[in-house]
């Protein structure tokens, strides 16, 4: 299909099964294709795939098609982002982070690994004000579901079946706690962390091999901080 | 082109293997 075949299939309202489809080719198009035709998808198709992402968050009642079609479609935001213009674009694109913040479901343990794993590259780009804007995007989600802004990410991180999850949300945690230039604000964020129960489930971390890189990135920057404090 | 792809494939490598945190601090 061209991009404007799927901009057309995404905005004609296709059936679930066919959206699953739909999306499947659509992520390995805007990964193989040329960045000039994602840029052409990109024009409209960004919004709809936005769209198609907010309407099933808001879903109350989510069919296994809709956990499905949910985590293709961060799939397809994943491979539009692996450019500079797509990059560009989601990061302009207010609701994009907040959908994204919205989609760290501890429940879907592979979309939210991806998920975890974009919001965290977004804070090492460099881009001004982008820790803000995801702090503001992760509380606007967590209040949604009465809980506290760091809740999901901690309680990936408990668990056990999921090594890859628990890497993503380590990876983040790290990425968010070192992204201030203010100490204050450092300290802060990692003691918000270790307040909604980092603190308690550290020790048994320790123990998967996997978390290694992550935990001794964690324990040095808090030792250099403490120094500096 | 092809220079602009990748972008976010390197910075999850980077976020992995502790480059990325390495990087900041200097």
């Amino acid at each position: 299909l061209s991009s404007q075949e799927y901009v057309h299939e995404l905005r004609s309202g296709i059936t679930e099964d066919k959206l699953l489809n739909c999306l499947e080719s659509l992520r390995v198009s805007l990964t193989s294709n040329p960045v000039s035709w994602v840029n052409n998808f990109g024009h409209e198709g960004l919004g709809l795939l936005l769209d198609a992402l907010e309407k099933l968050l808001d879903k109350k009642q989510q069919e296994s098609i809709d956990k499905r079609n949910q985590h293709k479609l961060i799939q397809c935001l994943k491979a539009f982002m692996n450019n500079k213009y797509g990059l560009q674009r989601i990061l302009g694109d207010e609701r994009s982070l907040l959908l994204l913040a919205r989609a760290i479901d501890p429940r879907q343990t592979n979309m939210m690994t991806e998920t975890v794993k974009i919001l965290s590259a977004f804070c090492i780009i460099g881009e001004e004000n982008i820790l803000d804007k995801i702090l503001a995007a992760m509380t606007i989600a967590a209040e949604r579901n009465n809980k506290e802004r760091f809740a999901p990410i901690v309680e990936g991180l408990e668990n056990h079946e999921a090594q890859q999850l628990q890497v993503a949300c380590m990876q983040l945690i790290n990425a968010l706690v070192t992204s201030p230039d203010d100490l204050d604000f450092r300290i802060h964020l990692r003691n918000e962390f270790l307040r909604c129960g980092l603190k308690k489930i550290l020790p048994e971390l320790k123990e998967t091999e996997e978390l290694d890189i992550q935990l001794k990135v964690f324990n040095e920057n808090k030792e250099e901080d403490s120094i500096e404090l | 082109e092809n220079d602009e792809t990748g972008v976010m494939d390197s910075l999850l490598e980077a976020l992995q293997s502790g480059a990325a945190f390495r990087d900041r601090r200097k």
